[in-house]
Parts: C-alpha cells; sequence; structure tokens
C-alpha cells in the first residue's frame, strides 16, 4: 500500500 | 502603512476556504507585490501556498514589506461578517502591528463594519519551493471533475493511484470495502466545452492519500480549471488559479511511496 512520505526532504528552508 | 481593498469579499472568502483546514495559522507575507502565505499542514504532508498579487486588489498598498501573523480559523471568523458583494479593506501598520483591521463595505455604501483582529508571532521557515519542474506528466481538467473524481474515490478508501499514459489519466483507489478506478481521457476537440488536457513526456503512476486530494476540493469555487503535476517520486503539484491572473492557490503532496 506504501507509506505516507514527508515533504521534509523536497522542500529545504530557504 | 499596508492598506488592500477587494472589491468583493467572495475573492478572500473562497481563498480562506480553500487553505483554513489545512493550516492552523500562517504568516501573511506583504509586499510591493501583493499578499501571499506557504504553510505546511502539522504532519508535513502537505504544503499549502496562496498569493493574491496586487492586481487582485481595487486598492493596494505596502510601504514596507511586513508579515502578518494570522489565525485562520480567526480571519474566517471575521470574514463571515462580510457579504459576498461586500468590499473588504484590510489596513495594518508596517511598524510591529499587533492588529489587522477589517472594513466592510456594502454596495451602497451606507452599511460600512469595522473589525480588529489580533495579530500573531508566528516563527516559520520559509521553503524554497522549485518553480516550473520538469514535471513528467501534467493534466488540467475541469474543478468540478476534480472535485467528483476525489470524493468519489476517497469514500471507498485512503490510498489513492493516479496513473498518467499517453493521453489517458487513471484514478484508482483501494480500501477495506473494495476498489474502483476511473479512466479520463483527453478530449479531442479543443471546442469542447469543459477540457482535459494530458501531457506526458514520460508516463507516470504514483499513490497519495485520499484525504488530502478530497480536502483540496475546498479550492474548487476559486477556478474553473485545475492542473495536477507530477514526477515520479516527487510531490504532486495541485494548482488552482484565480481569474485574470488574480493569483492562486497550490498545494504539494507528499507521495506514498513502496517500503
Amino acid at each position: 500500500m506504501g507509506k505516507q512520505s514527508t515533504l521534509t526532504s523536497f522542500f529545504r528552508p530557504l | 502603512m499596508f492598506e488592500a481593498k477587494l472589491t468583493e469579499s467572495t475573492t478572500i472568502k473562497r481563498v480562506l476556504d480553500a487553505i483554513k483546514d489545512l493550516i492552523q495559522q500562517a504568516n501573511f507575507d506583504c509586499s510591493a507585490d501583493g499578499l501571499s502565505l506557504q504553510a505546511m499542514d502539522t504532519p508535513h504532508v502537505c504544503l499549502t501556498t496562496m498569493t493574491l498579487r496586487s492586481q487582485a486588489f481595487e486598492v493596494y498598498r505596502c510601504d514596507r514589506p511586513l508579515s502578518m501573523g494570522i489565525n485562520l480559523s480567526s480571519i474566517s471568523k471575521i470574514l463571515k461578517c462580510a457579504a459576498s458583494k461586500d468590499s473588504v479593506k484590510i489596513v495594518a501598520d508596517d511598524e510591529g502591528a499587533d492588529c489587522a483591521e477589517f472594513i466592510f463595505e456594502n454596495e451602497s455604501a451606507d452599511r460600512i463594519a469595522h473589525f480588529e483582529l489580533k495579530l500573531m508571532d508566528i516563527d516559520s521557515e520559509h521553503l524554497s519551493i522549485p518553480e516550473d519542474s520538469d514535471y513528467q506528466a501534467i493534466i488540467s481538467m475541469p474543478s468540478a471533475e476534480y472535485r467528483r473524481i476525489f470524493s468519489d474515490l476517497s469514500i471507498i478508501g485512503d490510498t489513492i493511484t493516479i496513473e498518467i499514459n499517453k493521453n489517458t489519466a487513471c484514478f484508482s483507489v483501494e480500501g477495506d470495502i473494495g476498489n474502483g478506478s476511473l479512466n479520463l481521457a483527453q478530449t479531442d476537440s479543443a471546442d469542447e466545452k469543459n477540457p482535459v488536457t494530458i501531457n506526458v513526456k514520460e508516463p507516470v503512476k504514483m499513490t497519495f492519500p485520499g484525504k488530502y486530494l478530497n480536502t483540496f476540493t475546498k479550492a474548487v469555487p476559486i477556478s474553473e480549471f485545475v492542473t495536477l503535476c507530477l514526477t515520479d517520486g516527487n510531490p504532486l503539484a495541485i494548482e488552482f488559479s484565480l481569474p485574470d491572473e488574480a493569483g492562486f492557490v497550490r498545494y504539494f503532496l507528499a507521495p506514498k511511496i513502496d517500503q
């Protein structure tokens, strides 16, 4: 079914 | 001094409806270009961004950039006091104001309501969001179609797979009671009243949480059309654009990944 990922690895703080 | 007036409250009411179920509080960043915000939900699964460009406003003045920390539930309560045809003026001092003023005026300008909203200090990080990413697949559809697909499928279960091949998008769901799927083909004619367009560089198949896809239907009143942009392994980007390039609401949703 897949594990829910999070966005922290995709969007970095400026 | 910050001053911004919308001809009708509907615009900001709709934008707030589209974001308030995902974000509890956020900094509204005001600059000469307009009003914008970005915020993640608590589990860091969804990033919501919103922009109302200065051209969306009848009057727009922002002498110095400022950030207004706002509780979304509180601003929604205040905006409920504006009739949809009322104009909305937002006024704030750009030197550390602790509240923002909201003025609602009816069409005949004989009923004027004043409200003050307390502002908050919100510690939030600005995230770098890649612009115009090179997506593998982009699908545009009427937003009413979007609402129908995801409100239907999310009733069946929370694991929704979007698979896009040449000219066809397949939305499928697996749930405890069973499963379901729906195929949507690109419409043939450019004259079609409710066109679906599918641009595929590479076929893509990804899985997302249906609860969020369904929550994004709150943005449907903003826009006649919605665009979904997918790249394998990356967040799904969903955009609802306001008419006349007045702004947009965008959602970025983290995929479910194979364990």
